[in-house]
């Protein structure tokens, strides 16, 4: 299997992050997202558009991201919700 | 559906268009559509629209719904990406100055029912007023709360939401009285009545059994589920927690929890099967098998999955306990003064067991315990746990055949019952003409 190229691969996250499926990049901490959570999102994304979840930026997945949408994101505040459960729970 | 959880807290609300687009649909046209749109969300819910006359300005003026075409960067912090990508969006009702604004980008090329290189209006427009309204994005299919762009309908004049769309404005607004939906049988629609009516009141009936009744012991079954004992007698149990404080001293009526199970009947034996979790419970010559507090589909079955045979060859018809053995892990029925040993981590899905072979045995086996005991447990340590009567009977882990075991008291130790000042003693099992001094 190919590995996407960088390109692809870099607006597939900025993509993702744009749309609510993972947290918003953190210039101060420069936080990278791990392969585990890139898939997990991917396989979310998929999920919520109604296409096969792979977890991967295959080509159905790649033509859902190119097709023209609404602006607002489609999971809102996912991260930081979970993040203030967490912090609640401690 | 999902919900923004921001909504109008009034149902008159007033719009407004501040810009047309540069593309070839004509202000009447954008005038029409976005009327359209808006009256596809006021036809299913109780809300008014009224169009106010914009002064051109974005300040204050304009209402609540202010419609407007904007390209690439336009003062709201989200600019728009030219042609493709990104088409609209709208803001979530409140108070904020810009909630209910409703924005399109002007690098599309927007249409009214136009083909495939154009964008089409009127259904962008009723997606970003469900979010001027208070909706999310929704991933269900279809709805024209999807995120992606769904081309043109047919006929503005005949547009319908979609059911999920329905419930969702109706959930924030409710449903307007002479919505279709509220009207079964007119139209074609075939989706299912929006709020089904609700079931007739259940008040709580509390049982009229008395407090002795939970003293008493002799109860039906006895089940270890999750960690918790649940005390059968009846059409009632009784619940002790893990910390072995009870739920509540007054009993619940078993048909209002586990969901599936006959009323007037009592239960004969229950367990927690080991292998997946689902509880399985035992009346007469039927079993179910329950996820959670539900019966699962295709409950009650015969009995006669077990394939219990007694020594005389006749197939049992009822259960008198039931447990698994935390030493070995498998499965153990009795019924009429012998058992049956199950190994379940085989036979996983299918519903015909086989017993191990050499199987029934004698009761009389479990030293020290009663030959027709109520039900059996497995607690604490891997013990097991004979209940009869009033009383039970631990056999600790892996024993069999103890030489002798002392009875205590159900009620005080398991359901929080006084002790009495006197009381009589029971017989030893295996050895009647013994007395012992319990307590």
């Amino acid at each position: 299997r190919a590995s996407p190229d960088p390109n692809q691969y870099s607006r597939a996250v900025d993509w993702l992050s744009r749309y609510g499926y993972l947290p918003p990049p953190d210039p101060r901490t420069s936080k990278l997202q791990t392969k585990e959570g890139i898939e997990q999102a991917i396989r979310v994304m998929q999920r919520f558009g109604g296409i096969q979840e792979t977890g991967l930026m295959d080509k159905e997945t790649l033509k859902l991201m190119s097709t023209p949408r609404c602006s607002l994101p489609d999971i809102v505040g996912g991260e930081d919700m979970r993040r203030r459960r967490r912090r609640r729970k401690r | 559906y999902a919900l923004s959880g921001l909504k109008w807290h009034k149902t008159d609300l007033t719009w407004s268009i501040h810009s047309y687009p540069t593309s070839s649909v004509s202000q009447g046209m954008v005038d029409t559509l976005i009327a359209h749109a808006l009256k596809a969300w006021s036809d299913v819910a109780p809300i008014n629209f009224r169009r106010q006359q914009s002064d051109g300005s974005r300040g204050e003026g304009g209402g609540d719904i202010r419609v407007s075409f904007a390209k690439l960067l336009h003062n709201d912090g989200y600019p728009f990406d030219g042609e493709g990508g990104t088409l609209a969006h709208a803001f979530f009702p409140g108070l904020d100055e810009v909630s209910g604004d409703t924005h399109f980008d002007d690098h599309e090329i927007w249409s009214y029912g136009g083909d495939g290189s154009t964008t089409d209006l009127f259904t962008v427009a009723v997606h970003e007023f469900g979010h001027a309204l208070g909706l999310s994005h929704s991933s269900s299919d279809p709805s024209i709360m999807r995120p992606y762009y769904q081309g043109p309908v047919e006929d503005i004049r005949k547009f319908k939401l979609e059911l999920d769309d329905r419930l969702a404005i109706q959930q924030l607004y409710g449903a307007r009285d002479n919505a279709e939906t509220d009207q079964p049988g007119v139209g074609v629609d075939p989706d299912p009545p929006l709020f089904p009516s609700p079931p007739p009141r259940r008040p709580t009936k509390y049982p009229e059994l008395s407090f002795n009744e939970r003293c008493q012991g002799s109860f039906d079954a006895v089940a270890n589920i999750r960690g918790e004992v649940f005390f059968f007698k009846g059409e009632h149990f009784w619940r002790t927690k893990r910390d072995g404080s009870l739920v509540s001293l007054r009993p619940a009526l078993i048909t209002n929890f586990w969901m599936g199970l006959p009323t007037g009947t009592k239960v004969d034996a229950v367990y927690e099967r080991k292998i997946d979790s689902r509880i399985i419970f035992f009346i007469g010559s039927q079993y179910w098998v329950f996820k959670d507090t539900t019966a699962m589909s295709g409950y009650p079955r015969p009995l006669s999955d077990w394939k219990m045979r007694t020594q005389s060859g006749e197939l049992v018809d009822r259960v008198d306990a039931a447990f698994i053995w935390a030493h070995n892990g498998k499965t153990y029925l009795f019924s009429g003064g012998q058992f049956w040993r199950f190994d379940e981590s085989q036979n996983r899905e299918g519903v015909i067991k086989e017993p191990d072979q050499q199987y029934p045995r004698t009761n009389d086996l479990w030293g020290g315990m009663p030959t027709h005991m109520d039900d059996i447990i497995t607690w604490g340590e891997g013990d097991a746990y004979f209940f009869k009567d009033n009383f039970y009977w631990v056999l600790e882990n892996g024993g069999i055949n103890q030489e002798y075991v002392s009875p205590k008291s159900t009620s005080i130790d398991w359901l929080r019952c006084p002790a009495p000042p006197t009381t009589s003693t029971p017989e030893i099992p295996g050895n009647p003409k013994q007395c012992v001094c319990a307590f």
